[in-house]
Order: C-alpha cells, then structure tokens, then sequence
C-alpha cells in the first residue's frame, strides 16, 4: 500500500536529487537530509509518507507568513528584480487581480530606460482597461513614481502600482537609482511605499539570494514574487532567501496571461518539489 | 571560493605527505559544494567528481595548500574539457541568406540578443535583416524595431506562418519566449525552423538559470536543429553552471555570452573564462 512504503537508500537518494534539482540550496539540504537520515535509521520514521510529511513540515516551516502592513492612502506597491524576471506582466496581472476585487489601481510605467517597455505596460493597461501614469523614454523613473503618486490622490486611486527597470543587482549605479525612487515615493506620500515587491524569475538558481540581499539593502523589499512557476522550475531558491532575509513570498506568476497569478500556498509549493 | 574551502580543507588533514582516498574525500564534499552552488546540475555534478576523484588518485595529490592548487587545477581542466576546448563561430550559409533563429525561454534575453548579433554582423561589413515573429507578448514587435532603430538597422514584423528572408545577406529571426512543455508553442517554432532552413538556431539561456535548465534545453535540442548556445545575461555575475550542463547534456556549444545591455556587450564564448566563474 502507496501508505506503507518503506524508505529504502535509493529512495533517499531520489529525495536528495529531487530537492537539488528544485534548486533548493545544497547548506539546506545538506542538514535536511542529516536529520532524515537520522530520523530513518532511529526507526522514528520508516514509511516513505511519513517521511514526506517531515520534510514538508520542515520547509514549509522555513517560509515565513506574510503580514498585512498598514499602509497609506494611496497604497504604494513598487515593483523590482532583475532583467527578464516577469516584473511587467506581474504588475499588470496584480492590477487587475486588485481592481476585481473591488480596488482602484493605477499603474506607474517606471520603466524609462528599456526599449518599448513603456509601450508594453500601456498595451497591457489598455487590454485590461486600467489607468496608467507613463513617463517619457530616457526620463527619470523616480519623478514617474511621484507624479503616478500625486495622480492617484487626485483621482481616487487607492493604490499605485508602480513598474520599474530591470536591473543587475551587480550594478552599483543601478541599485543607487532604485534607493532613489524608493526616497522620491516616500516623499511623495509619507511611508511610502508600502510594499517592494522583489520578482524572482522561477527558473534561476543559487543567484537568486545575492539577488535578494542587494535588492533589500537598496529598496528594503517586503515580498517576494516567483514567476514561470507554471515551467518544469520549481523554485527553490526562496527557502535559502526566506532563512537569511525573513522574506515572506506573496505571489506566484503561473502564466503569461492576466489571470496567471495565484497567492502563495506554501504546502503546495513545496509539495511540488518532493518525489 | 573552491580555492579557499579547498585551502581549508587541506589545513585540517594530519600532516601526512600524501592525501589518502579517504581525506581526498573530504576535498571532494567542498567541490560538489562549489559546483551546487554554481547551478552545475545535480547529475553532471556527479560525473564531474567522479572524474576528479579518478584523475587526482591517479596524481597522488600532495597534503597542503599545493594539494588544494592541485585538486583546482584538476577540477578547473576537467570542466575546460567539459565545455570544449574551444571558442565555436557562427556559421555562415554557402548560398545567402544566413538565417539565424532565436529560441528560448520567457525573458532569457533573445530580442536584446538578436539585435546585438545584428550589430557585430554589420560591423563586420555584413548586411544583417532582423525579423521579429513574436506575435504573443505586448509590445514585443515595438521593442526590436526600437532596438533596430537605433543600430539604424531594417526591422521587419512578421506571421511565423510566414516568415520574410530577403532584404539582406543575414536574417536574424526573433521569436517569442516560449515553454519548452507548451505543446502549441514548440509547434510554432518547430514551423518556424522547417520554414526558413536557418543556418543557426540558437538557444538563448539566461546565466543566471538554475538546474531547470538543462531538462529546457534538452527538450529545446530534442525538437529543434540547436546549433549553439548564448549565455545571456553573464554580467549578474551568475556562477553560470547551467552553461555547463546544457553542454555536458546535450553537446550544444555555448557560441556567444551577452555581458550587459548595450547593443554592443556581447562576446565570443572563452571556455576558459566561464571555467573560472564556476570555481568561483
Ligand atoms: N510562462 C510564464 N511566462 C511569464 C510569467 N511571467 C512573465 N512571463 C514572461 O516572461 C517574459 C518577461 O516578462 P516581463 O514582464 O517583460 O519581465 P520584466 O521583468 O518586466 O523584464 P524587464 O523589464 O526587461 O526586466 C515575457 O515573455 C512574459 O510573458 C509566468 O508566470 N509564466
Ligand atoms: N544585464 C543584462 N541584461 C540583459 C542581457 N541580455 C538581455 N538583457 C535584458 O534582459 C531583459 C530581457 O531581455 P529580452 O531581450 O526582452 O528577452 P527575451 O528573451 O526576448 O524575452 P521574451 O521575448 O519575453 O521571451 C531585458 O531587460 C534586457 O535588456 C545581458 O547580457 N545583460
Ligand atoms: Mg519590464
Ligand atoms: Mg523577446
């Protein structure tokens, strides 16, 4: 019975390589395997299901729950990461995922630099019919934050949504223009903003936490975001990242349409990643 | 650094003059280590140090720090040997147009690509046509003709039904991101492949990929005439593993490396550069 299958070497083994192969990083499933191997050769667990339990309860303990944080009116949600990683689309999918449930987002396209990145926010704006604040190309991308800011109080917006650059966490200058923004919203709205989002593309590996470490010293990031989950990647990273940063993930990019966005389930998520 | 943990390693071993099998074990730990960490996939890690382990017995490896130079030099050569010896060219048609398609991943890094292949063919006194095919995401087709103008170089949109190859002496197709378990998508770019018999099809992966990459390229190469690999993205300082793996796995040889997003950041692949990003 698939309840009473035993743990063999082999399937411990299996267990390792799948928990690698999720990108989970090699100093958490070093120690993770230590204890199961110890809990198994104990006999304090002998059934594969029980193992499974374990190490589920393990790693879903690592992930810390997201806390609602006050915030002002508007609500201010600034949205980072690294070159590609699906921060454009998530903006969009959180727009109109918010704006269904009854609130009045506007998008920021913060995005100055990027060729077409402007445009492809718009389009997007536009097939979800959403408002959006754009700068022009080459402009200042804080003074694109300020401004979406003052409009959304004007207008009765109740949260801004705003779009920036991809940028390497390797680019000093880079990172310094993203403290930047994140002074400029503040200043724009007292606390602002309430919420930095880091989007962390599902399928990278260990570089993932350098990311998470330089971006939270630039822009204090408050969440993650892990896209293409809906791939073959699982992810894995953020447990590395959740250990060292106390980083809760809010979100999950299941796809490249609107509605591809799903909140994290912790239990699930690592469930996908187990043999 | 493999370097140091190795260093380490080696200082805790009792002062024997030759490493036994058994202390060369420990050494081997901090390698899979170092190579886990680099995002070198879970089963090339494995061939690698049992490679390692094979080669440094056979060199009797000496205890000290000379015996950690030593185990790198071994891991540093095995992994050169790995990722071929030697820089791989783009290749040219005999009869023009040369057609080069870009495949890959959601955000690898192909239309930024595409436009930089275009710019170092034209500096080479080549007459280079890019064609964008991406009819799925927003915008796309606007953010290679900005790119093009900006080398103030032909940009044309296109139906991957029906894909444009004059114009120039190199067509350089750009296609959309795609999964390589999207059943629709892959048929699109197989079409796309069968219809404009390119010179090149290269697969765009970003360096900063985890250890996904290899079963995506595996099922990109398994589809697809795959002629060559672009490691896209080189300047995050991505130990860059993946690289690794997808060459180990599938023989695709990493061509070219985009190390920033300037149009002209792109370089011939070193195998000895990316050798030394995995040590660390
Ligand atoms: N399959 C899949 N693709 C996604 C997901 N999220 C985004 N993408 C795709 O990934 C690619 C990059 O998405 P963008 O939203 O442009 O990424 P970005 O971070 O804004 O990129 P830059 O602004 O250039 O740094 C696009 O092709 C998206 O359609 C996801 O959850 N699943
Ligand atoms: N730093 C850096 N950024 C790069 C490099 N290559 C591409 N990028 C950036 O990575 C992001 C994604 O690049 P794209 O060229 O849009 O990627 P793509 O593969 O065409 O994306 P899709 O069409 O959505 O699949 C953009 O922000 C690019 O500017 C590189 O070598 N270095
Ligand atoms: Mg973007
Ligand atoms: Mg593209």
């Amino acid at each position: 019975k698939p309840e009473e299958e035993p743990v063999t070497d082999e399937w411990l083994d299996r267990l390792e390589e799948a928990l690698l192969r999720a990108d989970l990083s090699v100093s958490l499933v070093d120690p993770v395997m230590l204890q199961v191997r110890d809990v198994v050769r104990e006999g304090r667990a002998k059934t594969v299901p029980k193992v499974l339990d374990a190490v589920r309860d393990a790693l879903v303990a690592v992930i810390p729950p997201a806390a609602e944080a006050p915030a002002g009116t508007p609500r201010v949600i600034l949205v980072v990461g690294v070159n590609g990683s699906g921060k454009t689309t998530f903006a969009a999918k959180l727009a109109k995922r918010l704006r269904d449930g009854g609130e009045k987002p506007l998008l920021a396209a913060a995005d100055t630099f990027r060729a077409a990145a402007i445009e492809q926010l718009e389009s997007w704006a536009q097939r979800l019919q959403l408002p959006v604040v754009s700068g022009r190309p080459g402009g200042d991308p804080a003074a694109v934050v300020f401004d979406a800011i003052q409009a959304a109080r004007s207008r009765g917006n109740s949260v801004v949504i705003a779009d920036t650059a991809g940028r390497l966490h390797t680019k000093g200058y880079l990172m310094d223009e993203l403290e930047k923004i994140v002074r400029v919203a503040g200043r724009a709205r007292e606390g602002a903003p309430d919420e930095v989002l880091l989007v962390l593309d599902g399928t990278q590996g260990q570089n993932a936490i350098l990311q998470a470490r330089e971006f939270t010293k630039a822009a204090k990031v408050t969440g993650l975001v892990v896209t293409k989950l809906d791939g073959t990647a699982k992810g894995g990273a953020v447990f590395a990242i959740a250990n060292d940063l106390g980083l809760p993930v809010r979100w999950l990019g299941v796809g490249e349409k609107a509605e591809d966005l799903v909140p994290m389930d912790a239990r699930a998520y690592v469930t996908a990643m187990l043999p | 650094q493999l370097q140091d943990r190795l260093a380490a390693t080696f200082a805790t071993l009792q002062g024997r003059p030759r490493v036994t099998e058994a202390d060369l074990e420990e050494a081997l730990r901090d390698v899979r280590v170092a190579l886990l960490e680099a995002d070198v996939s879970f089963k090339v890690v494995k061939q690698l140090v049992a490679t390692v382990r094979e080669r440094a017995i056979g060199q009797q490896v000496v205890q000290s720090v000379s015996g950690a130079q030593q185990v790198v030099k071994i891991v540093h050569d095995a992994l050169v040997e790995m990722l071929g010896s030697e820089a791989s060219p783009l290749e040219r048609a005999t009869t023009a147009p040369t057609v080069i398609v870009m495949v890959g991943l959601q955000g690898s890094g192909k239309t930024t690509t595409s436009a930089k292949i275009a710019n170092v063919l034209r500096k080479q006194g080549r007459k280079p046509v890019l064609v964008t095919v991406d009819v799925h995401r927003p915008a796309a087709m606007d953010q290679l003709e900005a790119l093009g103008k900006q080398l103030g170089l032909p940009v044309r949109r296109a139906d991957p039904k029906s894909v444009p190859l004059d114009g120039g002496d190199t067509v350089i197709v750009d296609t959309a991101g795609r999964l390589h378990i999207d059943e629709a998508m892959m048929a699109e770019v197989e079409s796309i492949v069968a219809a404009t018999h390119p010179t090149e099809v290269l697969l765009v992966v970003d360096a900063m990929a985890g250890q996904d990459a290899v079963d995506a390229a595996s099922a990109f190469k398994a589809r697809l005439p795959i002629t060559g690999l672009v490691l896209a993205k080189v300047d995050s300082d991505a130990r860059g593993g993946a690289s690794l793996s997808i060459r180990a796995a599938t023989g695709i040889p990493v061509k070219l490396m985009g190390t920033g997003e300037k149009l002209d950041a792109i370089e011939v692949f070193h195998p000895d550069r990316l050798a030394q990003r995995i040590l660390g």
